[in-house]
């Protein structure tokens, strides 16, 4: 997280570690963990943390731990082999389902859904949180969990970000599926974040409640503007897979 | 050993008998016979009560005579000096003497013969209830016509046992009603319907004249029902003590008259007809009828449904309604069939929630779900209340039988975020 400070668990209590490789995700219910697709692409017995902000092994055998029995990409996820010449994150969203519910309480708790009403329809300027243990300015990971607040800017934004020597951002894919956030004070996701909720605030409610508007997918540079993958456009999958691969309460 | 006669002399008679004596004779004579003793010679120490020396003369517990001195027969034609007559075969004969007798006394000479006794007539009591007839050495007892000598041989009776009665109405009547009924007897009656038909007994209170009871109710002569284990009566007096109509719940039903040997009256006549058996009009609670009748019978058939959450379980098969139908003994079939509240059974456990802890799973109870808050809230309508229904399932007035969801709350962080604010 650039542009973040350290944060408490409880203020982002859907927040999932997932260790190899170092990414995030997000609880969205007591079995299912939602995350970017390129963060479980060919692992899929990913171990998974919760109810920690800090993910030293000591500390991470405080936690409680995940275990995943079924790991979902999206259909259109187009994997490739090497991920470092991956050009393309369109779809890039993934289900996992746990083998045991995790046991809620005020450090865990699921991030609620958006719906496919215009409601949930984003408009540039809206703020999100967006929290994680990657790269931050002066580190390539962290072991306390930071999180920061990022609005919603146009697509171009992202588009017009500047290349650097690594990245030519003009031969990536940008598509509808995706959201452009950040520029906010170098307000920014970076590696390591993956996966990790984009939240906004539920419109229309008189509690402060947040919903998983994006998820952490790829970024030209970070510190700068940041793509989050779109979840409304994805309610239907993911309603549908966890509906199709639901755990019965006889498993 | 018995014997028809005999003689009994004093000690050394006829010489002087010796002093400090005591002889004793027991004199015994056929049965159906008594005794005749006589003394024909009599010469004893003569004392004030005959106290020093006596003959006595002893039948049973009582002193027929005492006898000392000397005496003679008051008759020239007769040696006889006296005689003693015992409506008993026994008798017994003590010569007793004392220490010293100044003067020489022969002592006596008697004898016995047994005679015939009149059985008939001799005694207060007498042994026959009818016609006594005395013969040498014994009596018998007869009977008038159309009465019996009964086995004690004494007492005649009427033969009037054994009578059935198997019409389903009738009349019965004591013997020789309405002239008086015999003594010494016991009259049997039974009156014998068909299954499914109670025996009822009418009497009017002037059809009966029974010798009255004593001053405690026991009854000399009386009249008893005795039917399916209930007893009327025993019934006495002048006019019937009892109920004008005596039902007796069963088909079958005893009389018995019994007279004793005295006070005969005019005696008794019933009426008698078969009712159809009733059963009761009880049914098992929480129930209804079809059809409601005041009074139901033998043959009738009911059926009886249930009222709504209510059951008859036969083995595993439930049903809400079954059919009684009223028996020849008056008593309903399928009587152990109750109507009993519908069981819902335990609640379905739920995820993420439970129910209340109730052992009471009756039709009617009422269980709250609820989920494990404050992390899962109840994502289905309604509020969790659930109904024990009449088909057996649990029942929310929104969601039917569907249980409730609980899900986990979202989106709520418990902290918020602090480094937001700008």
């Amino acid at each position: 997280i650039f542009g973040g400070i350290k944060a408490n668990i409880g203020s982002f209590p859907w927040q999932v570690f997932f260790q190899t490789p170092r990414a995030g995700g997000a609880l969205i219910d007591d079995h299912w963990v939602l995350t970017a697709a390129h963060v479980v692409e060919g692992n899929s017995n990913p171990i998974m943390y919760m109810g920690t902000t800090r993910v030293h092994n000591a500390d991470l055998e405080k936690a409680q731990m995940l275990i995943a029995d079924g790991v979902f990409l999206h259909p259109d996820w187009k994997p490739v082999g090497d991920l470092e010449t991956r050009k393309n994150f369109d779809n890039d969203i993934a289900l996992v389902r746990l083998k045991d519910p995790v046991k809620l309480g005020p450090n865990v708790s699921p991030i609620c859904l958006p719906d496919s009403s215009s409601d949930y329809d984003l408009e540039f300027g809206t703020l999100g949180l967006i929290s994680g243990w990657g790269r931050i300015e002066r580190r390539r990971i962290v072991v306390e969990l930071r999180g920061t607040k990022l609005p919603v800017v146009p697509m171009k934004k992202c588009e017009s970000v500047e290349s650097d020597s690594r990245i030519d951002t003009r031969t990536f894919s940008f598509t509808d599926n995706m959201i452009c956030a950040g520029g906010e004070k170098g307000s920014d996701s970076c590696e390591g974040d993956s996966g990790g909720a984009f939240a906004v605030q539920v419109p229309n409610e008189k509690k402060t409640k947040f919903y998983v508007a994006g998820l952490v997918s790829w970024g030209p540079k970070c510190g700068t503007y940041g793509i989050y993958t779109k979840v409304k456009n994805y309610i239907s999958w993911i309603e549908k897979t966890m509906q199709e691969h639901r755990i019965s309460d006889q498993d | 050993e018995t014997s028809m006669y005999g003689e009994i002399l004093s000690p050394n008679y006829p010489q002087a008998y010796p002093n400090n004596v005591q002889k004793i004779w027991n004199i015994t004579v056929p049965d159906g016979y008594g005794v005749r003793l006589y003394f024909t010679h009599l010469d004893i120490e003569l004392s004030t009560n005959c106290e020093y020396d006596s003959v006595k003369i002893i039948s049973g517990d009582l002193v027929e005579g005492v006898l000392c001195g000397q005496k003679s027969s008051k008759n020239p034609s007769s040696p006889i000096v006296k005689e003693y007559h015992v409506p008993h075969n026994s008798l017994q004969v003590i010569f007793e003497s004392d220490f010293s007798n100044e003067e020489r006394f022969t002592g006596f000479a008697a004898y016995y013969v047994a005679v015939d006794i009149n059985e008939c007539t001799d005694f207060e009591d007498v042994p026959c209830s009818h016609f006594c007839n005395n013969f040498i050495g014994g009596y018998f007892c007869s009977c008038p016509p159309e009465y019996f000598l009964h086995d004690d041989m004494k007492n005649c009776g009427v033969n009037c046992s054994g009578n059935m009665f198997t019409d389903l109405a009738g009349e019965i009547t004591s013997p020789n009603y309405p002239s008086l009924y015999p003594e010494n007897s016991r009259c049997d009656y039974r009156v014998f319907l068909e299954k499914g038909f109670q025996v009822v007994v009418t009497i009017k209170r002037e059809d009966f004249d029974v010798e009255a009871g004593d001053s405690e109710g026991d009854c000399p002569d009386s009249l008893l029902f005795t039917a399916g284990g209930q007893q009327f009566g025993p019934y006495c007096g002048n006019g019937f003590p009892g109920q004008q109509i005596i039902e007796a719940k069963d088909n079958v039903l005893d009389i018995v008259f019994q007279t004793d040997e005295t006070g005969q009256k005019k005696g008794w006549k019933l009426r008698y007809y078969g009712d159809p058996m009733p059963c009761p009009k009880e049914f098992t609670a929480n129930s209804v009828q079809d059809p409601v009748k005041a009074k139901y019978v033998y043959k009738d058939t009911v059926k009886i449904t249930c009222l709504e959450g209510f059951e008859v379980v036969e083995g595993r098969v439930s049903s809400t309604f079954f059919y009684s139908t009223c028996q020849s003994n008056g008593q309903w079939s399928n009587s152990n069939l109750k109507c009993k509240p519908v069981d819902c059974g335990s609640p379905e456990p739920i995820k993420n929630g439970k129910a209340d802890d109730t052992e009471n799973t009756l039709f009617g109870t009422v269980i709250q779900y609820t989920c494990n808050e404050p992390y899962y809230y109840m994502k289905t309508e309604g509020t969790g209340e659930y109904r024990c229904a009449a088909n057996g399932t649990w029942m929310n007035k929104v969601l039917g039988m569907e249980l409730p969801q609980c899900v986990a709350v979202c989106g709520v962080p418990s902290q918020p975020f602090a480094g937001t604010q700008r």
